[in-house]
């Protein structure tokens, strides 16, 4: 199911950085 | 910083920037609440749910899902977009409150039965029956959660959608 592998890697990146960062 | 009525007007055809969102704050929530009930103001709507995620006030929760699930009969594609941004900003508002109630509802929300049992009744031209509109509320649900960054969205989205 690589679209919830998707999801769940920028899950992390957004967990691990934060949502301003992941958007810019 | 313009005046909250005068940002959320700007047509932002890559969606509400977020650092200009985030200037504002939980003081401008109650003007982009009022916005929100108005539906002469409909075309608005969607970024003012973004918006009011980017402020992350917890507050905003209940109103925005009264908004997701409010409405009657054939709404305007203005208003799915907002609804479906709706969604989105209960992601945001978790990022920002890790105990937020946005999580339980989001959580929910990623069974299409849930939407049933909602009973909404509201229903848009895209969609040919109520399933592929349940479906599509359900993927927007699951975006919500990934961008809230919530480890407990992680695990429930693994939960839920994994084959």
């Amino acid at each position: 199911n690589s679209m919830l592998d998707e999801m769940l890697k920028a899950n992390q990146t957004i967990n691990a950085h934060g949502l301003d960062n992941y958007q810019s | 910083t313009p005046p909250i009525t005068t940002f959320v007007q700007q047509l932002f055809p890559h969606g509400v920037p977020q650092a200009q969102a985030s200037n504002y704050s939980s003081a401008d929530t109650a003007v982009l609440l009022t916005l929100l009930a108005d539906s002469k103001q409909q075309d608005l709507h969607a970024n003012i749910l973004e918006t009011l995620g980017y402020i992350g006030d917890e507050t905003t929760v209940a109103p925005i899902v009264a908004y997701i699930q409010g409405g009657r009969g054939v709404i305007s594609a203005a208003q799915f977009r907002a609804k479906s941004s709706g969604l989105l900003a209960l992601g945001y508002i978790l990022n920002r409150n890790p105990n937020s109630s946005a999580l339980l509802y989001l959580t929910d929300s990623l069974d299409h039965q849930t939407w049933q049992a909602r009973d909404i009744a509201w229903t848009t031209a895209f969609f040919p029956d109520l399933i592929s509109r349940d479906v599509q509320l359900v993927r927007q649900a699951a975006v919500g959660m990934t961008l809230s960054g919530s480890p407990q969205a992680a695990a429930a989205l693994k939960r839920k959608l994994s084959p």
